[in-house]
């Protein structure tokens, strides 16, 4: 099964 | 102060139906630009970016930036007490830890109001780059919804593949596997009906399906749905609101381990 990738790892908190 | 008249109350109640079962609760936003919100999901794998504008409303008061933290479900649970063609008023006061919502009826026969509790949120707002995307696909919203909802009976992650032959999507699961290819196709009665396919280079990328389905929540706010698709980077689907902004979804793909 393909791992999730989280949003953090493409879009920065600001 | 805020004060803002919504004369299609029904687009808000639209709104939380398409957002509250993917967050529980969330900050909205109020400035001179107009009324937003963004929020994760509690798994931070998907996130959601609202926008209605000031010149969307028929009345438009904010004097300073303000930022409202709401459970959505209780906010969706009072918009459920306005009529589909209710005028809805937002309106809050400085410091006050309520916001109260006004609807009224179309010939002003019935006016009601609620105040719901706002609550503190700590926001984890991320910043979104403009992009430029491998592909984007404008298609009907039903469509796209109708093709996630069969393709989730099938399987969990759909692959999103986009060619010069059109756009793919396929699935497998433990009953067999799927694919459904739609071609560009413009030549149709009204442009919502339309399928648009620009693409600047070929991507393929692997989703949870039970995300789409969630975003397809939205599929009553319009006719139409972008997917915008860059192999580096989360897809986006969007639906635009008639006159007033957007609601967009944003998700990271599923990567091969």
């Amino acid at each position: 099964t393909p791992m999730q990738n989280d949003l953090g790892e493409f879009f920065a908190m600001v | 102060m805020l004060e803002l008249r919504l004369v299609q109350g029904s687009l808000l109640k639209k709104v939380l139906e398409a957002t509250k079962d993917l967050v529980t609760d969330a900050n909205f936003d109020c400035s001179a630009t107009g009324f937003s919100l963004q929020a994760m999901d509690s798994s931070h794998v998907a996130l959601v970016a609202l926008l209605l504008r000031s010149e969307g409303f028929e009345h438009y008061r904010c004097d300073r930036n303000i930022s409202m933290g709401m459970n959505l479900n209780n906010m969706s649970k009072m918009l459920k007490c306005a009529g589909n063609d209710d005028i809805i008023t937002i309106k809050g006061d400085d410091g006050s830890d309520t916001v109260t919502f006004m609807f009224e009826s179309p010939n002003q026969d019935k006016i009601s109001d609620f105040e719901m509790k706002l609550m503190d949120i700590d926001s984890e707002h991320l910043g979104i780059p403009e992009a430029e995307y491998h592909a984007i696909v404008k298609m009907p919203s039903s469509e796209f919804q109708r093709i996630c909802k069969d393709l989730s009976s099938i399987g969990d992650t759909v692959v999103i593949s986009v060619t010069k032959e059109g756009v793919k999507f396929s699935t497998r699961g433990d009953i067999g596997t799927a694919n459904i290819v739609c071609r560009q196709n413009k030549t149709v009665d009204k442009p919502e009906e339309a399928t648009i396919i620009e693409m600047n280079e070929p991507v393929s990328l692997t989703f949870a399906l039970r995300y789409l389905n969630s975003f397809t929540k939205a599929t009553p706010l319009s006719e139409s749905v972008t997917v915008s698709l860059s192999s580096e980077l989360p897809v986006v689907v969007e639906y635009k609101i008639a006159d007033m902004g957007y609601i967009r979804f944003y998700l990271a793909p599923k990567i091969e381990d």
